[in-house]
């Protein structure tokens, strides 16, 4: 079962421990300020206040055990640095850091973070590009008809190639990409052959994907 | 020509003028702090030192002529409010604004605001779910190898049903979708014919894409 520590607690911070404990995995939420510790005592698994800089505190919280840890501090571009060194020097496997700018992102690279992130910048692009072009993507994501779904290959169609399955004409939608333990295969041919643990990533309307994941 | 305004230039509004500014767009970025508004200097169109709050403000900037007024106010969810009313009862067409956490998501709907955005939460969802799943489209989404894109039709296909361009065999791409003015056609069967104007929604590796947009 992977284990989460996120430390700084502020928007970001808050949402990505929501959303892991939503999943069923175990979080450790960290925050030097008391109040957003509170607020996450309900739904991390474990919730400390605690200041992230503090490498006597990150060993007691054996951090070094955790699979995935994330620096979500902002404004303190200098802690948000400190604690990400310290993570990896402590060899945390994956350690992800929200970048406040270019310039920290840079820096966060070049000390060996995993994942740099940079949400504000990267959603402002995604409105941008929705609110210019009513993007056909954007309607596919966001429309309520469709959608693009991942599923486990129902048996039906284990041991067929894609054509002798005839997917799109009898399931209406249509299979994009296939995975197959750690190999993608994008834009899978009509001779592609599927196998029992294949994974597939369907477009089509919401009724027709909810029909395909009954079978 | 489409007129965008930006009020607050936090990270998330001063991304926002950056990529509108890079679209080609005319964008004004208002602030009430001047070193904010030094900021933007060289990449809006304008850039004013103004509290977005008043009225008479708003009024001089002729905010009610713009097509779109995005409120990237933050912490202060007060002013954020306040600056959201004022831009509905000028009658701007399109009110876009950040919200701080759900409740005051709740009040801009209320408030009439057109789209809500939630940047740090939606982006942590994003996050949360690629860091736990190596999730097929995240792959094709951020793989070097593969991209999805939009293009107007290649001349080549035009007059012709899928099946008779044989696109995929061909071209080693697949067309996931089509629009055609504002009509969107997801999953176009073989039979669909193409038109001159149509926009393609193309999925493929990125050097088979950049060689159909050369046709
Ligand atoms: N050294 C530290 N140890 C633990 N928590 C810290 C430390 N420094 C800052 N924090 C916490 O990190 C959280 C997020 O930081 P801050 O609010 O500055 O960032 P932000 O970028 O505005 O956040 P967001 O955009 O996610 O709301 C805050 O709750 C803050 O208390
Ligand atoms: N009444 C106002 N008029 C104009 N600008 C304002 C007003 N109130 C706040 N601002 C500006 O809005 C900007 C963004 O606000 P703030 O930094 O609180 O939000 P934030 O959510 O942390 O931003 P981000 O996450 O985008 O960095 C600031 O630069 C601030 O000066």
């Amino acid at each position: 079962n992977m284990q989460f520590a996120v430390l700084g607690l502020g928007r970001f911070g808050i949402s990505l421990v929501r959303e892991l404990s939503r999943m069923g995995l175990d979080v450790l939420g960290v925050d030097s300020d008391p109040n957003k510790v509170n607020l996450v005592k309900d739904i991390a698994t474990y919730a400390v206040e605690a200041d992230s800089t503090d490498e006597q505190v990150l060993k007691t919280l054996g951090i070094r055990n955790f699979d995935v840890v994330v620096v979500a501090i902002g404004e303190n571009v200098q802690s948000n640095i400190l604690t990400t060194i310290l993570l990896k020097d402590m060899g945390v496997p994956m350690v992800v850091a929200k970048a406040q700018n270019n310039l920290h992102g840079r820096v966060l690279e070049k000390i060996g973070t995993d994942l740099v992130i940079y949400p504000e910048r990267d959603m402002a692009i995604r409105v941008a590009q929705s609110l210019v072009t009513k993007s056909v993507l954007d309607h596919i994501n966001l429309s309520s008809e469709y959608s693009i779904v991942e599923m486990i290959t129902p048996d039906l169609f284990v041991g067929k190639t894609l054509r002798e399955s005839n997917i799109r004409e009898r399931h209406q939608v249509s299979i994009i990409a296939l995975k197959r333990g750690d190999e993608i295969i994008v834009n899978p041919t009509p001779d592609q052959s599927i196998l029992a643990k294949d994974i597939l990533v369907v477009l089509g309307k919401i009724k027709h994907l909810d029909k395909l994941s009954d079978l």
